[in-house]
């Protein structure tokens, strides 16, 4: 995907901040 | 709870009642109690999750400034006197349950994108939150880029063009663009008592 196609949020909701999924990884 | 009863009879209603009201079964409640455990001795054994204690979990370093981790923090700290209780990592976490009801991710996201607490997402906000997250990773996009991007998410999202996103445009949005509500469920709740199985050894509950 290159960034034109990209939409804002899509990349926004890649933060490591809103990865809440690593709490329970360790 | 006040009752005369032991500490583990007093702490087992309580875990009870906070299932009732969550898609979590009392094992499952117990199950996060644990990890709820560790989060918040991490840094300060006060049996409540600080910021930093977040953070140390979600980047695996307890400083730095993080925009989203702000915004996370905020919304599970319910009371807002700066520390996440267990009952309010309960409820928070609920909207991030498979089967939760999807108007409450909906919501959720909402109010984590909804920087200023206006009732509307701002383009200005959205600016703000894409240049956090490429300063966080790294990455350098042109300010023209950064534009376009900006352009096209609000000529999808913003349908009345009034230069910002409401709760019922970022519905009708978010439905038809699925995957970005992807980081507002967790598969691991579904079947948390496998994720931490150091918990069976202390339950007293058969599910």
């Amino acid at each position: 995907k290159t960034p034109v196609t990209m939409n804002a949020f899509e990349l926004i909701s890649t933060s490591q901040g809103l990865n809440l999924g690593s709490l329970f990884e360790k | 709870c006040r009752s005369r009863r032991s500490p583990q009879i007093c702490q087992q209603a309580n875990l009870s009642l906070l299932a009732l009201d969550s898609p979590f079964s009392v094992n499952e409640v117990e199950a996060l109690y644990e990890l709820f455990k560790k989060l918040s001795c991490s840094i300060i054994d006060d049996g409540l999750i600080h910021k930093e204690e977040l953070q140390l979990a979600l980047f695996q370093a307890p400083y730095g400034e993080n925009l989203f981790l702000d915004r996370v923090f905020d919304l599970f700290d319910e009371k807002k006197n700066g520390v996440i209780e267990f009952e309010e990592f309960i409820h928070a976490l609920s909207v991030f349950h498979p089967y939760a009801p999807i108007e409450e991710k909906i919501d959720f996201a909402f109010r984590l994108y909804d920087l200023r607490q206006t009732g509307f997402i701002e383009r200005e906000e959205v600016h703000q939150m894409v240049a956090a997250l490429l300063m966080e990773s790294e990455m350098i996009l042109s300010d023209e880029l950064l534009t376009m991007i900006i352009d096209k998410t609000f000529a999808d999202a913003d349908s009345d063009k009034d230069g910002k996103i409401s709760k019922e445009e970022w519905k009708v949005y978010v439905l038809k663009h699925p995957t970005l509500l992807k980081n507002m469920t967790l598969p691991y709740l579904k079947d948390v008592t496998t994720a931490f199985p150091s918990f069976i050894f202390n339950t007293e509950v058969e599910d």
